[in-house]
């Protein structure tokens, strides 16, 4: 389920882990995990997604990162689970 | 290499599409040349045949739909997702479908519009199995290219869908995909009658004026514009400049033009002296998307974005608590018209809405737009 405001850490944008998850970087297999754990899938799924588009990975979700993210698109998840 | 593939492949190379419905916003031709052209882009490179068939299954269903059209995968509205389709295999297996919350076009590469042809042929690399590329300028990306009439396949999507595939063993010399775009004419005001939106209509003296650019056309009867027509408007109203904003005959006959921050008014053919005035005199913004006389009542509704006016013309003010945003009481209507207008059909007046090439039809009496719209207006007003 995707995180809603409340319980997403602070610097987790709920739109983010959303389009994350719904593209395939964040396997999103165990929707109790911890908040740690969710902030760790989260910083990795981003540093996945600069990876896969060769941006600056820095885990972080930066200007760049967060342009293409807002680019118009196919629905197709990125990475075929 | 930077394509994935899914793993999935069609077991036979004669691949039959069927095509479930079309968007309002193109011709059926234009939407099935699309398509074509996009099925080429693969034909073209691999042993692969695409045949459309008819109300019989085909390997490859294509459709328009918005928001939850029953996949269960939903789409968001304008922007965002644009389409998806599904990998080769059984049932919705090889599927395509477009989020006709979009504003589909041809051989344009406006910013607010999305070339079908492009997203289709992104989507059927996803049908015959692929998966996007990290190769941010390959067609299997998965961001959206927006139409480049010297498209070709790129190296990646090339070796993609061949390594799936194979190659096209008896290509044509010089086969490769090239979209065969129009050749560039001076915009021939016919083929605007049917491949653009309107800047205004207006029902004028019981027919149907149309205005694009520095042209209009007269209509008496639905889906028959008057020979000879389009004229241009300088020959009616001299002094009046092109793409206007809005225009509609007053309830004393007069008839008003709105463009930009001022509007003109006219008596038959003649400017009324001293126009044109500033728009704000009526209490509006800089400027509308379109006027809507409301019969004999002397109230004028004015469009603008998401939001609303109703102008008195014999008080010469707004009425108050305006503006409303039109969702409000315009149940089903867009925001962001081109234009509006009232007809009457012989039969009952009806208030029409017209965004791009799509219309919507609202009813008066229920306070809603009637059900199977929006539509494609040239197809059903001008004949195209």
């Amino acid at each position: 389920a995707p995180l809603s405001e409340e319980d997403a850490p602070s610097e987790i944008t709920t739109g983010a882990f959303a389009y994350l998850s719904k593209y395939g970087y964040i396997r999103n297999d165990n929707p109790q995990a911890s908040t740690i754990r969710r902030l760790e899938d989260y910083h990795s799924a981003i540093r996945n997604f600069q990876q896969f588009y060769r941006l600056p990975e820095t885990g972080q979700m930066d200007e760049e990162t967060s342009r293409l993210m807002s680019y118009p698109r196919c629905g197709m998840p990125d990475v075929i689970q | 290499r930077r394509y994935s593939d899914s793993g999935d492949k069609w077991d036979h190379e004669d691949i039959t599409y069927r095509i479930l419905n079309f968007t309002p916003d193109l011709t059926e031709e234009e939407i099935v040349d699309a398509i074509e052209r996009a099925f080429k882009v693969w034909s073209d490179v691999t042993p692969l045949t695409f045949r459309r068939v008819f109300n019989v299954p085909g390997d490859i269903h294509i459709q328009f739909s918005e928001y939850d059209h029953g996949d269960g995968v939903a789409f968001d509205g304008n922007g965002g997702t644009l389409a998806h389709a599904y990998f080769p295999g059984n049932g919705i297996g090889g599927d395509a479908h477009f989020d006709d919350s979009e504003i589909f076009s041809v051989f344009l590469s406006d910013d607010d519009k999305v070339d079908l042809f492009m997203v289709a042929a992104h989507e059927f690399g996803h049908s015959l199995g692929l998966g996007h590329s990290s190769e941010i300028q390959a067609l299997m990306a998965p961001f959206y290219i927006a139409y480049d009439p010297e498209f070709s396949l790129g190296y990646d999507d090339l070796h993609g869908i061949q390594s799936i595939y194979g190659i096209n063993s008896d290509p044509r010399p010089g086969d490769r995909y090239i979209p065969q775009r129009p050749q560039p004419s001076p915009p021939d005001p016919e083929v605007e009658r049917c491949s653009k939106s309107f800047n205004a209509v207006a029902f004028i003296r019981n027919e149907l004026f149309l205005f694009k650019g520095k042209n209009f056309w007269r209509m008496r009867e639905q889906g028959k514009p008057l020979e000879g027509y389009p004229v241009e408007m300088g020959q009616f109203w001299h002094g009046l400049p092109p793409k206007i904003d809005a225009a509609y005959e007053r309830h004393d006959g007069k008839i008003v033009f709105l463009k930009g921050s001022h509007y003109w008014i006219y008596e038959g053919v003649d400017m009324d002296p001293n126009y044109p005035r500033p728009l704000h005199e009526f209490g509006l913004p800089a400027d509308v998307d379109g006027a809507l006389p409301w019969g004999r009542t002397g109230k004028t509704y004015f469009f603008k974005g998401e939001i609303y006016w109703r102008y008195d013309e014999y008080e010469n003010r707004m009425d108050k608590g305006y503006p409303k945003p039109i969702k409000e009481n315009w149940f089903g209507v867009p925001n962001n018209i081109d234009a509006v207008f009232r007809h009457y059909d012989g039969y009952s007046w009806n208030t029409y809405f017209i965004r791009h090439r799509r219309y919507w039809r609202f009813d008066e009496s229920l306070g809603q737009v009637d059900l199977g719209f929006p539509r494609n207006f040239g197809v059903d007003w001008m004949g195209c």
